[in-house]
């Protein structure tokens, strides 16, 4: 039976997107069954993967908003990677985006409603969530069982974390009592900035050992997926962000076998 | 009679926040008086000048929500800065973000009559908008004379200009017939990645002469701002990012004393 696991943070830019797309293809090519959902109107997962946002097809827009079942929403993602499935956001406009958001804040378990049919089917599904806490992000927490939090490696994002903490504790408290924390991620380490050691030691401090182990560092190669519209263990499987991907997804197997 | 001008962009973390500081900052160095808008409801804003989400102040929350003059939600930004000030966001809980956005979606010309009683005061009012473009940020582009796009020199960033771009032309047509593009700025141009010099032939080729001349390089000196308080020309002059956003700086008051 698989875990829904919400990947949030205010903040803009810290590596959602990249996580989810990663970390699944990783967790995939270590033969777990992995769903990526996405729930950013940015469609930038669908991006990755060549399943672009001018694409004829149907997404989790139609799911929410239309009722289509789920089933009908799932894509494979690479011919390499079979065990990894793909729903795209597939909010195209303004006005789709108004209609996605407002099924949303009518009723606030409708994803969890349209996720529970293909929960069974996966180990894992992870939920790539836009800047922000409010819809859809939400609804992500209350489908999910655990959230995690990538955390940029500077100052900006740090100072973020407090409110994803908070706005998760309130949906745990209205919304979804088993709501857990998955782990918070340290991404785009730089080695050449002199404050990197600094905000490591004091995520560390203040988060302690829900910070998981491996850092995935700064990488340009990363930033290639876009462009090449797969994620980076399909391209550049000695890199150090691949690496560092297919480390974390073995620290969380490590983990989950452990439980 | 200052202009207002919006800095938008769908992509999170693309530079918004640090241009707003940063350009404001060197614009008010040269004599122009500046007024930074805080409309983020993560209050990166606030935190790049000192003025915590953990104050007692009021901020443009109590504007929108509440009424309050904006006069008394204007604050100084720095000693040596005397003529740039800052509205922060002021927006701490769900509850308040809530409120904040439920205004301006229920009166899209609420921001723009706020602001019009300080426009004269002022030769610039950068308004730093969330990783959206609904609310807050529609209502941004309804009060702003002009928009500001920051595309982070990277794939994913790139992809989501065309987005910006329908939705400014949706405001202009149903809401604010002056709306024009201030200008395409290129951030975070990194020296070590093969994908740079591509990037900013596409956006050269796309976006033509609405992109700035003065590119933006990734600088870590830049990251430091929240750590440090305030703007990088107040601390590191001659770092690669803070001549950059002084050129920057020299290049649009160059245009606009030419319109
Ligand atoms: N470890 C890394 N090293 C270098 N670049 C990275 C890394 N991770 C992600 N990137 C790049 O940084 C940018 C931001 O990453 P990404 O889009 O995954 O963040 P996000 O949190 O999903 O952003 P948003 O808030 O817009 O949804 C992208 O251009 C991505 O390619
Ligand atoms: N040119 C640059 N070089 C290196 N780092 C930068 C540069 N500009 C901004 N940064 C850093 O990158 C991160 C993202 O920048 P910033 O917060 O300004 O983006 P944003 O678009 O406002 O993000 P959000 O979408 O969350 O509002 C911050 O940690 C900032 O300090
Ligand atoms: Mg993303
Ligand atoms: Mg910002």
């Amino acid at each position: 039976m698989g875990q829904i696991i919400a990947i949030v943070s205010q903040k803009g830019g810290v590596g959602k997107t990249s996580t989810a797309v990663n970390l699944g293809a990783c967790l995939s090519a270590m033969k777990k069954r992995v769903l990526l959902v996405g729930m950013d109107p940015q469609c930038g997962l669908a991006r990755c993967f060549g399943l672009d946002d001018t694409g004829a097809g149907i997404g989790l827009l139609e799911s929410i908003r239309d009722g289509v079942a789920v089933s009908e929403v799932i894509y494979p993602s690479h011919a390499r990677l079979p065990r990894l499935d793909i729903i795209p956001a597939n909010v195209r406009t303004m006005t789709e985006e108004g209609q996605y958001i407002g099924s949303m804040d009518r009723e606030i378990n409708l994803l969890s409603r349209v996720l529970e049919r293909v929960k069974p089917d996966y180990d894992y599904i992870f939920l790539d969530c836009p800047p922000r806490l409010n819809n859809p992000t939400q609804a992500a927490l209350v489908a999910a069982d655990s959230y995690l939090v990538p955390i940029q490696c500077e100052y900006a994002s740090m100072a973020t974390v407090g409110r994803v903490l908070r706005a998760a504790l309130e949906v745990r408290r209205l919304h979804n009592a088993r709501l857990g924390i998955f782990g918070f991620l340290i991404t785009m380490a730089d080695k050449r900035a002199a404050f990197t050691v600094k905000v490591v030691q004091e995520i560390r401090l203040y988060l302690k050992d829900r910070v998981f182990r491996t850092i995935i560092p700064r990488d340009p190669k990363l930033a290639e997926i876009p462009n090449r519209r797969e994620p980076v263990i399909a391209y550049d499987l000695q890199s150090p962000g691949a690496r560092a991907y297919v480390q974390l997804a073995r620290e969380i197997l490590a983990a989950d076998s452990g439980r």
